[in-house]
């Protein structure tokens, strides 16, 4: 464990936090994707399977079990809760887009042609690119609530931390995990337009518009 | 090296 690791999965975990408290303290879940929430539940779902076969920590397993516990509690609040106030005509991206190269790729390139370890791949893969039916959301309404940016700030954050912890578990640790890594910086890369947009605008008090 | 015992990062 060390600082960025540990800072990515504290980021993360706000991050879930942020946007559970979102919709809980508003009632309504606008302008979330709940497609790029279900490929999340779908995500944390495929990786922690490990949770039946394997321990590493308490801290590990806790993290794993807030992680698929928030994931599913989300979606339950976006689809059945308050499902009056999702915005499903927006959230309109072809999740099997994704999906289906994704699992593909997983079955293809993998460290063990084994179960568990081709969904730990498709996981991973699939993270990479799970938060573009929200960024398509954005991109089609042209706005975002600040809180949802902030959200979206601390899901960023925590795989650019992640790039940081790679590079010093391969110096220090002499680590590293190329699935991880490549997928880990294309997911970074799709924020950086994010990114921009955040310290441009609404760290300056400026709601997340685009123009028309 | 990629970790043989498995994945230990979140």
């Amino acid at each position: 464990m060390n600082i960025f690791r540990l800072t990515g999965d504290l980021s993360h975990l706000a991050a879930i936090i942020i946007l559970l408290l979102k919709i809980w303290k508003s009632r309504s879940c606008a302008g979330i994707s709940g497609k790029s929430q279900i490929l999340f539940a779908i995500v944390f779902t495929a990786r922690y399977l490990d949770l039946l076969t394997s321990f590493i920590s308490v801290y590990n397993t806790s993290m794993k079990v807030i992680y698929i516990g928030c994931a599913y509690a989300t979606v339950y609040l976006i689809y059945a809760k308050f499902r009056a106030t999702y915005d499903g005509n927006h959230d309109s991206f072809r999740v099997e887009f994704l999906v289906v190269p994704v699992g593909g790729l997983a079955v293809l390139i993998n460290h063990t042609f084994s179960p568990l370890e081709i969904l730990w791949t498709f996981s991973i893969y699939l993270e990479s690119v799970a938060i573009l039916p929200q960024l398509f959301m954005i991109s089609k309404t042209g706005e975002a609530e600040t809180i949802t940016t902030h959200y979206l700030f601390c899901l960023g954050m925590y795989r650019t931390l992640y790039l940081f912890n790679w590079v010093w578990r391969f110096y220090f640790e002499g680590f590293f995990d190329m699935i991880a890594i490549v997928a880990g910086l294309v997911q970074t890369v799709l924020y950086c337009d994010f990114f921009y947009l955040y310290v441009t605008k609404v760290l300056k008090g400026k709601k997340l518009s685009l123009p028309a | 090296e990629y970790n043989i015992y498995g994945h230990d990062e979140l």
